[in-house]
């Protein structure tokens, strides 16, 4: 199993902050 | 008095747009759209000009209640001050780093102290295991625990080169330059056309920028 722990955490919501930049 | 009258109160932070710039990857008007931006997060749901946690969560998920690991930990490397919000100049300052243009430097210490989830210097074994299981929660994906096991003790084979227990900040440098897409989540290319996003004030800013 190739999957990096790093790579599989990068997945989380908590990370897309593309939402601050929506229009409300 | 008159003085008061001349200068309308400004958010905390956004007195300096200029020196801003400066010490950030964004120019003048770029830091004057962020204000544009900043003004919307933290007049959201309380109008204090300082974004709360529940306002970073109500932009993140427009939820103003849902918790996760990565946005806590985000929110508070974003409150350098530590004093649970963040204000104008946080919010340039951190953001500066997700610019495309910010130095890799930069990008590869955010993370490091994002991972670094008891602040300790190090990343441990335990806290990468903590964040692989709370992505698993928030996700579809159902892996057993001996698969998260293997997963982790790779990962771990991979990083802790020194065989010390523990991940530093140059064993996270090495990892980072075999494996750069651990870092895409530490750019975010909206920043590169934050005026086009904010268009209302360029003009104004853009004389500005020419003043100074």
């Amino acid at each position: 199993c190739n999957l990096n722990a790093f790579d599989i955490i990068s997945y989380s919501a908590g990370f897309d902050l593309s939402g601050l930049f929506e229009e409300k | 008095g008159c003085f008061s009258l001349k200068r309308p109160k400004q958010t905390p932070g956004y007195e300096k747009p200029s020196v801003l710039a400066a010490e950030t990857p964004f120019t003048v008007s770029e830091v004057k759209a962020l204000y544009e931006l900043f003004k919307k997060l933290s007049n959201s749901i309380i109008n204090d000009g300082l974004i709360h946690k529940e306002e970073f969560q109500l932009a993140l998920f427009r939820n103003r209640y849902r918790r996760n690991l990565f946005a806590d930990r985000i929110f508070d490397l974003f409150d350098i001050k530590r004093n649970g919000v963040i204000d104008f100049e946080e919010f340039v300052r951190s953001l500066g780093v997700f610019h495309p243009n910010a130095l890799v430097e930069d990008k590869m210490k955010f993370a490091f102290r994002l991972y670094d989830l008891r602040q300790t210097g190090f990343i441990e074994r335990e806290e990468l295991k903590e964040m692989v299981l709370a992505l698993l929660h928030e996700s579809e994906l159902v892996l057993s625990d001996d698969e998260v096991e293997m997963i982790v003790d790779n990962t771990w084979k991979d990083a802790d080169t020194n065989g010390d227990g523990k991940i530093d900040l140059e064993e996270w440098k090495e990892l980072v330059s075999k494996n750069p897409s651990l870092l895409k989540n530490m750019t975010l290319p909206y920043l590169k056309d934050i005026t086009m996003a904010f268009p209302s004030f360029v003009l104004s800013s853009e004389v500005e920028d020419t003043e100074i």
